[in-house]
């Protein structure tokens, strides 16, 4: 553990936290996309099979079990106790366009052929691209609330703060993770623009159209 | 992975 992995959870944590208090305060998730959360439920779940095998430590379980029943709660409340504000017209994007190559991928590329593996392969390939529903939602309605924009930034920061880590665990472990390293890579840069207009345009992002 | 331990991130 040090010091960006520890900031790289919490940040993740906080993203997950805003997410879920703003629908519950507002008793909406207008604006948001059910599509993305049911896929980081999923990045979640096919990961976190673990929990049954081995124990990494209590940090690590909790949080674990935390990350899955804030995601499950998420899902929740968008699909059934605020459905009717689900902008599900707005929420199209082709999951299957995502799910498709990253199984293929996950069972091309992965440290061993064994079912668990494979999920945990499945998962890091999927989270690094499950906000892409989110990003195509703001693009089709051409704006996002400032709270979902916070959002977006503390889920960014989280990925791009894990990068620190792999660089960090590198020199003193001499540790490295070459599959979450790359997809690490690729889900901080489909972020980039967002930080970008999220700096640049301050909170309330709105596309030009 | 690098070495064989379990995935310990999250």
């Amino acid at each position: 553990m040090n010091i960006f992995r520890l900031a790289g959870d919490v940040s993740h944590l906080v993203a997950i936290l805003i997410l879920l208090m703003k629908i519950w305060r507002s008793k909406s998730c207008a604006g948001i996309s059910g599509r993305s959360q049911v896929l980081f439920a999923l990045v979640f779940t096919t990961r976190y099979l673990d929990l049954f095998t081995v124990y990494i430590s209590a940090y690590n379980t909790v949080m674990k079990v935390v990350f899955l029943a804030l995601s499950y709660a998420t899902v929740y409340l968008i699909y059934m106790r605020f459905r009717n504000s689900y902008d599900s017209e707005n929420d199209t994007f082709r999951v299957e366009f995502l799910l498709i190559p990253v199984i293929g991928l996950s069972f091309l590329e992965n440290y061993a052929f064994t079912p668990l593996e494979i999920l945990w392969t499945f998962s890091i390939f999927l989270e690094s691209v499950a906000i892409m529903p989110q990003l195509f939602m703001i693009t089709k309605t051409g704006e996002a609330e400032s709270i979902t924009t916070h959002y977006l930034f503390f889920l960014g920061l989280y990925r791009a703060l894990y990068i620190a880590n792999w660089v960090w665990r590198y020199h003193t472990e001499g540790f490295y993770d070459q599959i979450a390293i790359v997809s690490g890579v690729v889900q901080t840069i489909f972020y980039c623009d967002f930080f970008y207009l999220y700096v640049t345009r301050g909170e309330e992002i709105r596309t030009p159209s | 992975k690098a070495d064989e331990a379990a995935h310990d991130e999250l």
